[in-house]
């Protein structure tokens, strides 16, 4: 049996809805250490990697190992009738082909239980080494999320310029350029609000807008996001999950004809 | 330019 229950079911309706545009279903790992999953893009241009460890649930149990195929599309759409303080329970029973997600409200006068069927899916897995990347950039979410949604009005493809002193996201298309430059911050009240560079080496890489924007859908997960960022390597883009775990997105760079 | 795909950097388990 698999049971795990969150007393903020909201947060694993944010995790769906940051994963859900990438990728329509996906394969979960469940084990006694959490739950893992990693799915690519139908594309093979990108990949999004989950982790939501065991002890950031409430209570937690897995019995046995479990790969449980899920309609993310589905799921996201069930969990759509959760109210926002709702706490949320995840069950797979044994011998089971449905997991059941059962929302309580807050003052525990409403219970709501849904089935959904599990699916057998084909899932091939990426192995992504342990990566030192030449420059790390941390911005806020919200602010990463409107530079991006802003890029594409301009043009298919935003580049990242990165040096120990700011990152430059800019575009250029037929309506015209443009582009944003952030610097390091040096002061600030809160530190969700901060813009931070770590650099080894100045990079510039150039990605499709379109996935990124896919991935800000799981913007609300966090006030900021790490870009991590290599000449010629895939970038990976985080957001934590509390401090329960991380979803990871990884998109492979534009290059030269 | 052109998108390049994950599978040139990473290999398939």
């Amino acid at each position: 049996m698999f049971e795990a229950r969150l007393a903020q079911g909201s947060i694993f309706a944010k995790v769906i809805e940051g994963l859900r545009e990438l990728v329509t279903e996906a394969t979960w790992e469940c084990s006694g250490n959490g739950i893992t999953l990693q799915a690519m893009d139908s594309s093979h241009v990108a990949l999004v990697s989950l982790v939501l460890r065991s002890d950031g649930f409430e209570t937690y149990r897995c019995d046995r190992n479990m790969s449980l195929g899920i309609s993310l599309t589905s799921m996201s759409k069930v969990l759509k009738m959760m109210g926002k303080d709702d706490t949320l329970t995840i069950r797979v029973n044994d011998d089971s082909d449905a997991i059941v997600l059962s929302m309580e409200s807050q003052n525990q006068e409403e219970f709501a239980e849904y089935e959904l069927r599990l699916m057998d899916l084909d899932s091939e897995h990426l192995g992504i080494p342990d990566t030192d990347y030449s420059c790390v950039v941390k911005m806020p979410s919200t602010k990463f999320s409107r530079i991006c949604r802003d890029m594409a009005i301009l043009g298919d493809s935003v580049t990242i310029c990165s040096t120990k002193d700011g990152v430059k996201f800019g575009a250029k298309g037929d309506v015209g350029q443009g582009s944003i430059r952030l610097n390091q911050s040096t002061n600030v009240d809160k530190e969700e609000d901060a813009v931070s560079i770590e650099l080894r080496e100045a990079v510039a890489l150039t990605f499709a807008v379109r996935y990124l924007n896919m991935f800000c859908k799981a913007a609300p997960l966090s006030n900021q996001v790490n870009l991590s960022m290599s000449e010629d390597t895939p970038l990976m883009c985080e957001f934590k999950v509390g401090d329960m775990g991380h979803i990871r997105f990884y998109l492979a760079p534009k290059i030269e004809d | 330019m052109i998108q390049s795909a994950l599978t040139d950097y990473y290999t398939k388990r």
